[in-house]
């Protein structure tokens, strides 16, 4: 697979002046007849004939114009055949050609006029719409790299929408009143080139309605108001009020709803006509001016829809005063009540039949409430003519009567009584008056339903007869024209009646033994859930979690207080630093005789990136403890990235999300390899690119850098253009003799200077390694990793499998407290073939069992190297011990300076 | 071998020829 571009051409333009643009050859034609061919798209496939080839120079020629758009690249397979036997003297070989784009294509919105809508009162930056726009050029290309932006906004005046350049998304800017305007719209402009002036654009627009919410509140014209009624009678429109509310007409929001403030006798209703919002008070129960002259009511009003939450607090009931005035209106006698029943004994005689007197039955003065003087009474429809009236009194007597009358009937006697006022106009009354027979069952309250009357009998087990005392026993209902019971049951303890089924005529309800079991069991769970519940809490209160149903470890875990519930992204695999500074310590391994150098301080390639979110571009020299001090100052950190020569597009925010985009990478090198040629005919076409990855998809595990070298073995004068760090790692890949970089001094730490060691408890661990160097012309991953740490000592970090990624992998650790400015450390391997260095200062008092972590290295080209610096202050000359290294190709040195006031009991044990 | 020459595009119609040989990723 051909890493670059072999060839290119720009598209829209006549690229025959450069013909040949490539040309093929093969070693074989120096002793065979060679012919020359190609195939492929655009040679014997459409469109046909782009590509043409001299098949005996093997000069390719291109003979169209090219589009991008249609076919952004070609592959043209060359072959080489013997011209006689046309046998293949070589394996076919691909050369890809290139179509440069141009920015012959402009923004296309996916709309041409975007509809939406956002609700009043929403927060600032609430999405609204997104738009989208797409350009056919070339992706990931500048051309092609759309910005947006409001061209202008109806009604104008204050900015209330923000659109996001990049993405297309119009946000709220501001506070939106749909009382104010209830819609916006938009020009929108969609510029490639990322809104440069060379960029071509396009237009759309935005309709925003704005939607209403319940945000205002209904008012009335006035503060109070009153009406009169006369007494008496209804009401359908007894007073109409006018609610203004500013919110959408019509809607809910708008509705008024009126409520009355007491209206205990519920005489009045009020009903909101929606069309015009106007309440309307009715009279739904007569007035009596007897009794209230003057209503003094209160009355409130809101909307039919809840109000929004913006305003819901601020809303308090203000009661409006609503006076009424009951007009009097002459009245009629009445007979109150209106029906009266009167029992006759069933033991009485004929003789004491005749005039025997029922009872009173006067009308009552509606003016005065007391009994009518000024009427005289009549019987109305009494069809057996069996009583006879008083006609100034109103005493009711019996005139005849006849047990057939009833007995035949339905058990009773019905009769109708008048009372005429004297005097012009006359006025009647009338009242009725319903006879039946008392027996032992008519000692019982009466009951009156609308289909018929029944009586409730007496209790037929009478338990205590005191009247003022509940009846105890049991009870029977039977309709009062006939015997026959309908329902029976029980009184309760409070003398209610417990009103059982009701089994139809002639049925009786009883209670079973199971339905009495159902009763106890019912009580008994009554008692015990309380009970039970009970037992909940308490347990509850002790500690005692219900576990979720599957097992430990089901089911939802809390997240604690404090933490968010958010995922952290330190931006470091492996460790978890803290918010402290750290400074670091500059790590340099020399190669003594072969003057082999890898350091860790950054050469001056790239730039750095702060917090995630800054981008920091242009050229920094940034030295290994620079970095270090400002990841420990930004613990979350973003990815760092860097390009030499020129930026290209491609943000760290899609680093970050897509890991190693490697379309950009495409046009990063094709576009570098033209710029290149355009400014320096001498220049090496060699590059290299540093890329640090978040440890996005694809990047090697644990890595945030990585380093590709793509150089020909022809020609390595590029490695002078490199800066120190990444051209030692390529002359590592190349399997070069390393030279040291100059001023670059890196010595064991002299114990007699200035050394300032770190506070107690801080741990410096450095690690790396490295693989076996590559082929020639392969890629060089380079990974770094920074860590910071706390006071307290951390575990040794795992070293990564070398031979996992690439051929060469570089990691470094650094740990320290806050002021410690760490010694270079100078490590001499035999080879520059893996490396594994690990180095721990540890301070007095510290526990240092079990905390070193040496890996076990099998291949025998590897290095340990073990260096401790324990304890500031002592004299003790420091003892260095090297073991016996049976093989030649495995050192492990092992160091120690121990001064007497480190208060270490030599206790150490290193491989 | 097999060898690729391609012309190197320059907007000054200077031509310089590079050479590839076989190279993988």
């Amino acid at each position: 697979e051909w890493i670059e571009f072999a060839a290119a051409c720009r598209e829209g333009e006549d690229n025959s002046k450069r013909n040949p643009i490539a040309k093929i050859r093969s070693d074989c034609e120096e002793n065979q007849p060679i012919v020359y061919s190609i195939s492929g798209i655009g040679i014997d496939q459409p469109p046909y004939g782009i590509f043409v080839i001299n098949k005996n120079t093997g000069e390719i020629n291109i003979t169209s114009i090219v589009d991008r758009e249609v076919t952004p690249m070609f592959v043209i397979r060359c072959y080489a055949r013997h011209a006689i036997t046309n046998r293949e003297v070589e394996p076919p070989l691909d050369l890809r050609i290139r179509v440069l784009d141009i920015n012959d294509n402009a923004p296309v919105f996916s709309q041409a006029t975007y509809m939406g809508s956002i609700e009043e009162s929403s927060m600032e930056t609430t999405l609204v719409m997104k738009l989208i726009a797409t350009d056919a050029d070339e992706p990931n290309n500048l051309n092609s790299k759309i910005a947006y932006k409001i061209v202008s906004q109806e009604p104008a005046g204050a900015s209330m929408f923000i659109l996001n350049r990049d993405s297309g998304e119009v946000h709220i800017a501001n506070y939106l009143d749909r009382e104010q305007y209830d819609r916006y719209s938009l020009v929108v402009r969609a510029s490639d080139r990322d809104g440069a002036a060379d960029g071509i654009s396009s237009q759309c627009t935005c309709s925003i309605e704005v939607i209403d919410v319940n945000d205002n509140f209904p008012t009335l014209l006035q503060n109070s108001y009153s009406a009169s009624i006369e007494e008496n009678t209804l009401s359908s429109q007894l007073l109409m009020i006018q609610a203004i509310d500013r919110d959408q007409m019509f809607s809910d929001n708008w509705l008024a709803e009126f409520y009355f403030i007491g209206n205990e006798d519920n005489c009045f209703e009020f009903v909101t006509d929606s069309t015009n919002n106007v309440g309307i008070l009715k009279v739904i129960k007569p007035l009596n001016y007897e009794q209230m002259q003057s209503l003094q009511l209160s009355f409130a009003v809101r909307n039919k829809a809840a109000f929004h939450h913006s305003i819901a607090s601020q809303y308090q009931v203000i009661g409006t005063p609503l006076t009424i005035q009951v007009i009097n209106v002459k009245e009629p006698p009445s007979f109150q009540p209106s029906t009266r029943i009167f029992y006759i004994p069933r033991d009485l005689s004929k003789e004491a039949m005749s005039n025997y007197i029922v009872g009173m039955c006067a009308a009552t003065d509606e003016e005065t409430g007391l009994i009518a003087s000024n009427v005289r009474y009549l019987m109305g429809y009494d069809p057996s003519s069996m009583f006879k009236i008083n006609a100034k009194t109103g005493e009711l007597r019996l005139n005849k009567f006849d047990w057939s009358m009833l007995n035949v009937g339905k058990g009773f006697y019905k009769a109708e009584i008048l009372a005429i006022t004297e005097g012009i106009p006359a006025n009647t009354a009338t009242g009725t008056i319903v006879l039946t027979i008392q027996d032992d069952n008519d000692n019982c309250p009466v009951l009156s339903t609308d289909i018929r009357k029944i009586c409730m009998s007496a209790p037929s087990t009478v338990l205590s007869a005191q009247a003022d005392q509940p009846p105890k026993g049991s009870w029977t209902l039977r309709p009062i024209d006939g015997k026959t019971a309908v329902s029976t049951g029980v009184y309760v303890g409070d003398g209610t009646p417990d009103v059982g089924r009701w089994p139809g005529r002639g049925g009786t309800t009883t209670l079973g033994g199971g339905a009495i079991a159902l009763m106890f069991l019912g009580a008994l769970i009554f008692l015990l859930v309380p009970i039970l519940m009970a037992m909940s809490a308490c347990c509850d209160r002790c500690g005692y979690k219900a576990r979720p149903v599957g097992g430990v470890g089901a089911g939802f875990e809390p997240v604690p207080e404090c933490d968010g519930g958010a995922i952290h992204s330190w931006g470091i695999e492996g460790a978890h630093p803290q918010d402290q500074d750290v400074t670091s310590i500059s790590v340099t391994k020399h190669a003594g005789s072969a003057g082999e150098i890898v350091e860790s301080s950054v050469s001056g390639i790239y730039t750095n990136t702060r917090g995630g979110t800054a981008i920091n571009t242009g050229m920094k020299e940034t030295s290994g403890l620079e970095t270090a001090v400002d990841y420990g100052r930004f613990p979350i950190y973003g990815t760092t990235s860097g390009y030499r020569k020129e930026s290209v597009g491609g943000t760290l925010q899609e680093y970050r999300e897509g890991g190693v985009n490697m379309a950009f990478l495409d046009s990063y090198f094709a576009e570098k390899a033209f710029a290149y040629a355009d400014e320096d005919e001498g220049r090496p076409a060699n590059d290299c690119l540093l890329i640090y990855d978040h440890e996005g998809i694809g990047s090697p595990v644990g890595s945030i850098g990585c380093c590709s070298f793509i150089g020909e073995d022809m020609d390595d004068t590029y490695l002078d253009t490199l800066g120190p760090k990444f051209k030692t790692l390529a002359e590592i890949c190349l399997g070069k003799v390393v030279e040291p970089i100059p001023g670059v001094s890196a010595t064991f730490p002299n114990i007699d200077s200035d050394l300032k060691l770190p506070p107690p408890g801080t741990t410096i661990i450095v690690n790396e390694s490295s693989s076996m160097p590559p082929q020639v012309g392969s890629t060089t991953f380079v990974t770094e990793n920074t860590y910071a740490s706390g006071a307290t000592l951390q575990p040794a970090r795992p070293i990564p499998d070398p031979l996992l990624h690439g051929n060469v992998m570089v990691t470094e650790t650094y740990t320290s407290g806050s002021t410690f400015q760490p010694p270079a450390l100078t490590i001499d391997p035999l080879r520059a073939s893996n490396v594994v260095v690990t180095e721990r200062v540890l301070a007095p008092n510290s526990d240092l069992r079990g905390v070193l972590n040496i890996p076990d290295l099998t291949d025998g080209a590897n290095v340990v190297v073990t260096e401790r610096v324990i304890a500031p202050g002592s004299r003790l000359p420091p003892s260095l011990s090297i073991p016996d290294l049976a093989d030649g190709s495995n050192v492990v040195v092992t160091e120690r300076v121990i001064r007497p006031a480190s208060g270490l009991q030599g206790s150490l044990n290193i491989p | 071998g097999f060898h690729v020459e391609v012309k190197e595009w320059n907007e000054n119609n200077v031509t310089r020829w590079k050479t590839f040989k076989r190279q993988k990723r």
